[in-house]
């Protein structure tokens, strides 16, 4: 895209372009390429390598916008640190949750998950696969079972067999489903009964092939369990994920891991300049 | 909404007295911006401003005492148009049974849209038969069986030991010794640029000759919904396309987009996890829901 001699319109028309395509949305795009405008002209930008640079700065500062918002993690002696896993429908969320079982384990901490799924078909089989694989102890109750109880259960199991971290798994939902989001409130307050700062991370899971509608999932979410992380699954795809820009601009919620596949190990931490790299530079 | 914005923008212009062709590229830039906003793919938004604006002018929108709604009019005309104005029904084969291959990227909705299928022919007096061709997934074969426990209609299954093309190939001989018609067969979900996946699904369709290839797509898939499709009709001759979870907000731009591209028909709506959560595609419901 930058690799070209001159520096003119049509280069912003291709770049207004490559960032729709990436799901950027057309808001961001064009407050994007605006703002590239804006600079190359107050600096007489001559060299499209220039303006090249300059754009890939201001999505990486984008983006370092929210993950500068990121809590610090603090895992406490004898205090499970939880991680609640919500999003809507098939977006990735069991699969992350074991992704990020391995994660903790290659820290060394011992881990727990909580099949809080107990509505969707063999979804509770699912977990406890992937808790076998990875030889970590799932809490489940049958299928059909209140969520509220697998919940309570696990803080308990939790705290009893010192677990370093608890990884619960919750149904999928639509955010437009006013009784299920409010369900992911009264989890979250089962877990703070247990212990107080509970639970210590929201992980709200996007697919990275979600078009616009990812950001209304997380204004969303957000309003009903304060998401403290966003992870973005199925980046390995040909999809971009580029509504994490209009995510960290609009709610300054950071991006703090991506989903690269469907093994275990597929899970990376999210960097602004390797995500922005990845796009088109 | 586009009908909003676009009284907005004719609504300032109209007191200037006659519109000019540079007030409907006004109006035009509202409506990419809503297509866009609503997902549809960069180019077929590109190619479809383009044929609205050429009706736009050439059809009084100029003259028109209310230029806003004759150009919504026009818009929704086009949606329609592309979309689909036939309601277009499962094919029968030559000879039973009815095969469906259901095809997509992970987490579409396949599964649980193979039991919405299922269900749905059964109450139109078929026997269908289930096909759990998922090894990969952890408890695929479990969920599909569960969902067939819950409206009572056979899994033919294999485990997880066994290739999905045989898997395929067996369940379709089995079908024919007991009668089952239709076959419908649950794949793994897989990205487009899997060649191994895809080669896969190949195989299967060599194998077993579907009478339908459904493309499974989830509302919500932005830009690459087309490059996904794309790839899948490319490689296998997809039939028809079922849009999933339009039970959300999704504005659902994406089912134009595949439409515009590859001229696959769809089929059916998802509106909901339950079975009975299957709707038949009504083109003007869609238009009116892509246009906000
Ligand atoms: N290629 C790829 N596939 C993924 C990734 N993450 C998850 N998947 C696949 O996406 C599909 C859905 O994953 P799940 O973990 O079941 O999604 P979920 O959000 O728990 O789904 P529900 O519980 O039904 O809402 C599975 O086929 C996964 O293997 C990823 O990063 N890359
Ligand atoms: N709200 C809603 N949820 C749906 C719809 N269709 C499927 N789902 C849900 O979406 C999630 C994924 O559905 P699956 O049927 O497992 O998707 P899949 O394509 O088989 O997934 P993979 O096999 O992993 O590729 C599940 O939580 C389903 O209950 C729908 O129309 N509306
Ligand atoms: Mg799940
Ligand atoms: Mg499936």
């Amino acid at each position: 895209l930058f690799d070209r001699s001159v520096l003119d319109e049509e280069l912003y028309e291709d770049l207004e372009m490559l960032l729709i395509q990436a799901d950027v949305g057309w808001d961001v795009s064009q407050k994007l390429v605006a703002e590239l405008r804006e600079r190359v002209d107050r600096d007489r930008i001559k060299d499209p390598a220039d303006a090249r640079e300059i754009l890939r700065q201001e999505m990486i500062l984008l983006l370092e916008f929210a993950t500068r918002n990121r809590k610090v993690k603090i895992l406490q002696r004898g205090v499970p640190f939880v991680i609640m896993v919500v999003g809507v429908n098939g977006v990735g969320k069991t699969t992350s949750i074991a992704k990020l079982a391995a994660y903790h384990q290659r820290f060394g901490r011992s881990v727990m998950l909580a099949a809080g799924d107990t509505f969707r078909a063999a979804a509770i089989d699912q977990l406890s696969v992937w808790g076998e694989r990875l030889k970590v102890p799932v809490i489940a109750h049958q299928q059909g079972a209140d969520p509220g109880a697998v919940v309570f259960d696990a803080m308990q199991a939790a705290h009893a067999r010192n677990i370093d971290v608890l990884i619960v798994d919750t149904a999928g939902r639509l955010h437009t489903k006013y009784n299920l989001m409010a369900e992911l409130e009264k989890l979250r307050k089962i877990m703070r009964r247990h212990v107080e700062t509970a639970p210590q991370e929201v992980l709200l899971v996007i697919d990275a092939t979600t078009g616009q509608n990812g950001l209304i999932q997380a204004q969303e979410f957000a309003k009903s369990v304060d998401i403290t992380d966003i992870m973005i699954a199925k980046l390995d795809g040909t999809a971009k994920g580029g509504i994490a820009f209009s995510v960290a601009k609009e709610l300054g919620t950071p991006i703090s891991y991506v989903g690269t596949g469907e093994k275990a190990t597929d899970l990376a931490e999210f960097r602004p300049d390797t995500y922005v790299d990845s796009l088109f530079f | 909404s586009l009908s909003d914005r676009l009284n907005e923008t004719f609504g300032r212009l109209s007191k200037k007295g006659r519109l000019t062709e540079e007030d409907v590229d006004g109006a035009m830039r509202e409506v990419r911006r809503a297509l866009l906003e609503a997902d549809v793919n960069f180019k077929v938004t590109k190619d479809f401003v383009a044929a609205v604006r050429e009706r736009a002018v050439g059809q009084d929108v100029l003259r028109s005492l209310t230029p806003a709604q004759t150009a919504i009019g026009i818009v929704n005309e086009e949606l329609v148009r592309v979309l689909g104005n036939e309601r277009e029904p499962l094919r029968v084969p030559d000879r039973p049974p009815q095969i469906l291959l259901m095809v997509g990227l992970q987490g579409s909705g396949k599964t649980t849209h193979s039991g919405k299928l299922a269900l749905h022919l059964r109450k139109e007096g078929r026997n269908p038969l289930l096909v759990a061709a998922d090894v990969y997934r952890p408890a695929a074969v479990n969920q599909l069986q569960s969902l067939g426990k819950q409206i009572n209609i056979p899994v033919y299954e294999e485990g997880t030991g066994r290739n999905p093309v045989d898997i395929a190939g067996n369940a379709v001989r089995f079908a024919i010794d007991r009668g089952h018609n239709p076959v419908i067969v649950d794949t793994a979900g897989r990205l487009q640029i899997d060649e191994r996946l895809m080669q896969e699904l190949v195989d299967i369709r060599d194998r077993i000759r579907p009478t339908e290839i459904l493309l499974v797509a989830d509302a919500m898939t932005g830009q690459e919904a087309v490059g996904v499709a794309q790839a899948f009709h490319d490689r296998l001759g997809v039939t028809g396309l079922v849009l999933t979870k339009m039970d959300g907000d999704a504005r659902g731009g994406a089912a134009l987009s595949i439409r515009a591209v590859t001229g696959v028909p769809i089929k059916f709506i998802g509106t909901g996890e339950k079975l009975d959560a299957l709707e038949p595609f009504y083109p003007e419901r869609l238009a009116g829901r892509i246009l906000g």
